[in-house]
């Protein structure tokens, strides 16, 4: 299952702040500035839920009730 | 640097099956059928130079040769 963004529901949420900027590196590494959606590679996982703060299960129920994930593992 | 191959010269190329079929496997796992251009990671090089039959020096000299590389290491 792919591992895709929100970015309009992202921006809303402040403690989100550090998922915000790994998020824009990736945007400027691709130069990919669709802005609604971002899929990122599944071995982003591991570092997405680190900065949520918590191991993966956590991290991905924390992105879940941001409304941040669109479609995740 | 990004490894871009043209499609349209890989097609023509009978030689470069191997390479044909590598494309379309990654075409289908991702459903990208623009046709036209592939950019692959550049973790592919030395996948990709394997199938053309040498080190990567020599493959990226194959694969430039046959007008598949637009852009490349
Ligand atoms: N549709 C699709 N295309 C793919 C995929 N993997 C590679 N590509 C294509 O191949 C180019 C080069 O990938 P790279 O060398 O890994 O170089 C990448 C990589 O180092 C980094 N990057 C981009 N997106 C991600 C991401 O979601 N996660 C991570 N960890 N790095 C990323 O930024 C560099 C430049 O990215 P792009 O400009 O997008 O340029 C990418 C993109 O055009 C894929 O799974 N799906
Ligand atoms: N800008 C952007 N859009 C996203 C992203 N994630 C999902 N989408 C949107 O959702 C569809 C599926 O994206 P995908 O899984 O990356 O699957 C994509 C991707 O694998 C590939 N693709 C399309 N355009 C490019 C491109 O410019 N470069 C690369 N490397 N791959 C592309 O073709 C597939 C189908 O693309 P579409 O029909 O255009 O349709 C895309 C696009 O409308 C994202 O991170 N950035
Ligand atoms: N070796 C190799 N494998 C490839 C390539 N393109 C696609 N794949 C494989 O196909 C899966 C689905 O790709 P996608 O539909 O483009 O869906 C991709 C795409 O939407 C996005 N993505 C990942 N890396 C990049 C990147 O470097 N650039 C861009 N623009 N999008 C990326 O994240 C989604 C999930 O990525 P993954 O979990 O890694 O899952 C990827 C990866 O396992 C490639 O050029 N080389
Ligand atoms: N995951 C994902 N990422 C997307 C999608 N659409 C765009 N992107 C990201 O946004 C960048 C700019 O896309 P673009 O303006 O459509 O302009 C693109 C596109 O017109 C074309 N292009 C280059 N490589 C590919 C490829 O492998 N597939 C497709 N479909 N187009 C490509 O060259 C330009 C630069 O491509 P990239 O270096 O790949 O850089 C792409 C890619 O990183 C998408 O549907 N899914």
């Amino acid at each position: 299952k792919k591992l895709v963004l929100s970015l309009d529901a992202l921006r809303t949420i402040d403690p989100a702040e550090p998922v915000q900027r790994f998020v824009q590196s990736i945007v400027e590494a691709r130069g990919d500035f669709n802005g609604r959606v971002l899929s990122l590679r599944h071995d982003d996982l591991k570092a997405l839920c680190t900065l949520v703060g918590g191991d993966i299960p956590t991290g991905v129920a924390q992105l879940r009730s941001w409304g941040v994930l669109i479609d995740g593992p």
